[in-house]
């Protein structure tokens, strides 16, 4: 464990933790795209079935169990408890397109042809363009909340510490992962013209408002 | 360099 990867994850806590309250303090989720949560609760579930296989450390093991229940408790709160502030009418991503190539390139391009590995490596695939439901959603209407900006800020910083962890660890221990390392260059990279807006506009105390 | 199929990371 290095600085880089426990604050990735400490990021992807706290990006968990704003939506979580957020929907609870408001009781909304409206500006929220239920699409992507969705695929996030199929990420977990299919990347931490290895809870019943392998066991790497406590943290580790919390962690997964953190962000599976986590991940069912928002999509509960979006579909269920707080259905009627849910943004339907804006939230029309087909997900279909990115479960089903995410499928077939996990199935073409993995490490080993096993179902764990080829679940994890379509878990891998799948996060990296989960969050495009959601940035469609910013899009179609045109602007974001700030706590919803400082959701996807905390979110979108998660993976870019895991590549400088990646970068670390190439070095320090000889240590790489070819598909997680491109997975999450793609995940940051689409995150790339919402961080120049949360910097430009956010920090300065401006909504985040897309140009006309 | 070892190719990784542990995954342990998050």
């Amino acid at each position: 464990m290095n600085i880089f990867r426990l604050f990735g994850d400490l990021s992807h806590l706290l990006a968990i933790i704003i939506l979580l309250l957020k929907i609870w303090k408001t009781r909304s989720c409206a500006g929220i795209s239920g699409k992507s949560q969705i695929l996030f609760a199929i990420v977990y579930t299919s990347r931490y079935l290895d809870l019943m296989t392998t066991y790497i450390s406590a943290y580790n093991t919390f962690m997964k169990i953190v962000f599976v229940a986590t991940s069912y408790a928002t999509v509960f709160l979006m579909y269920m408890k707080f259905k009627a502030t849910y943004d339907r009418n804006h939230d029309t991503f087909r997900i279909e397109f990115l479960i089903v190539p995410a499928v077939i390139l996990a199935l073409v391009i993995n490490q080993e042809f096993t179902v764990l590995e080829v679940l994890w490596t379509f878990s891998i695939y799948l996060e990296s363009v989960a969050i495009l439901p959601q940035l469609f959603l910013v899009s179609k209407t045109g602007e974001a909340e700030s706590i919803t900006s400082h959701y996807l800020f905390a979110l979108g910083s998660y993976r870019a510490l895991y590549l400088l962890n990646w970068v670390y660890r190439y070095y320090a221990e000889d240590h790489y992962d070819l598909i997680a390392i491109v997975a999450g260059l793609v995940q940051t990279v689409l995150y790339c013209d919402f961080f120049y807006l949360y910097i430009t506009k956010v920090l300065k105390g401006k909504k985040l408002q897309l140009p006309a | 360099t070892v190719i990784d199929h542990s995954h342990d990371e998050l």
